[in-house]
């Protein structure tokens, strides 16, 4: 099934997500 | 929600239920997964697995798998603190279509402390039938169709 | 006394006894003022204590609808500048503002100018 899911990465547990720095910017000059 | 452990084994127990289900491709959407063996009510079937984000992340990621095409229907919103992202890395249970008349529902377990996602079987489920839950999406302006083709379908997911 | 507010802030963030000294890690997540101000100029200082590596801050100010479990400046309703290369951000879009940014030990202030106009108040 992951075939039908490009660069999916399975996993067998949650996962907590690490924000990075510019997480909340849409544009950064 | 049961915090009681023996929810916590039986939790656990669901990575040795896969060969439950398949999957295979849907009449519903696309792929699905699929009961391999008569599953009773109120069963564990599998437990929604992701990323664990902030709503607001999920909000800013959400304007970005849209930009991308890509469908944000993988996000699944726990309470107001946290949302299981399921777009990028995961388990099967993305999958699973939905359905206005389904055979499971889905429920938030606190497990330790932490809440999860669980898909539990609503009815007695037979040997072949696809597994199905409501997503139970929020109502939002631009639809999404819904192909589920229940009798009483409501006709969009939001 | 102005100080930080014990409610209007996110519920992640440390606050301080003396509620003028507040610590986050993780996500970005803001802490506004027991008050605000809505004519006038005002300024406020903020001593920047503690940088753990890898780590960046943000400041400025924020209408109370802006939320506070993400940046200041990251809508329309705040305004932030950021220790990372001194970016301005205003609607999560980040530009040039004061070259090289600032870092742990620096003293940094926030001033803010709103012109009365009595024939649109508020």
């Amino acid at each position: 099934w992951s075939a039908f899911a490009p660069d999916f990465t399975e996993l067998d547990e949650n996962v907590k997500y690490v924000e990075k720095e510019g997480e909340f910017d849409l544009q950064d000059e | 929600e049961m915090p009681n452990t023996n929810e916590f084994f039986k939790v656990n127990q669901l990575k040795y239920r896969k060969k439950m289900i398949k999957f295979a491709r849907s009449r519903i959407h696309g792929w699905g997964l699929y009961a391999m063996e008569p599953i009773a009510p109120d069963d564990m079937i599998v437990e929604y697995i992701g990323q664990k984000i902030r709503p607001l992340v999920a909000d800013v990621r959400e304007v970005n798998y849209t930009r991308k095409g890509i469908g944000s229907s993988y996000l699944f919103r726990i309470d107001d603190t946290c949302v299981i992202d399921a777009t990028k890395m995961g388990n099967f249970a993305r999958f699973i279509n939905h359905s206005c008349q389904p055979n499971c529902y889905a429920r938030i377990v606190t497990v330790e402390g932490e809440k999860r996602i669980v898909i539990y079987s609503k009815n007695l489920i037979k040997k072949g039938d696809e597994i199905t839950y409501d997503y139970k999406f929020p109502i939002e302006d631009d639809k999404i169709d819904c192909l589920c083709g229940a009798p009483n379908c409501r006709g969009t997911l939001n | 006394t102005v100080t930080l507010s014990p409610n209007d802030r996110a519920f992640q963030l440390r606050l301080m006894e003396d509620q003028l000294t507040v610590t986050g890690n993780e996500g970005y997540c803001v802490a506004r003022g027991t008050h605000g101000v809505m004519k006038g100029t005002w300024y406020y200082e903020v001593h920047f204590q503690k940088q753990p590596s890898d780590s960046h801050i943000r400041i400025g100010w924020s209408q109370r609808h802006s939320p506070v479990q993400a940046c200041v400046g990251y809508t329309k309703f705040s305004y932030g500048w950021r220790s990372l290369k001194g970016t301005k951000f205003h609607d999560s879009y980040g530009a040039k503002y004061f070259q090289g940014g600032f870092k742990e030990g620096d003293v940094l202030g926030c001033l803010i100018h709103l012109p009365w106009n009595q024939f649109r108040p508020g």
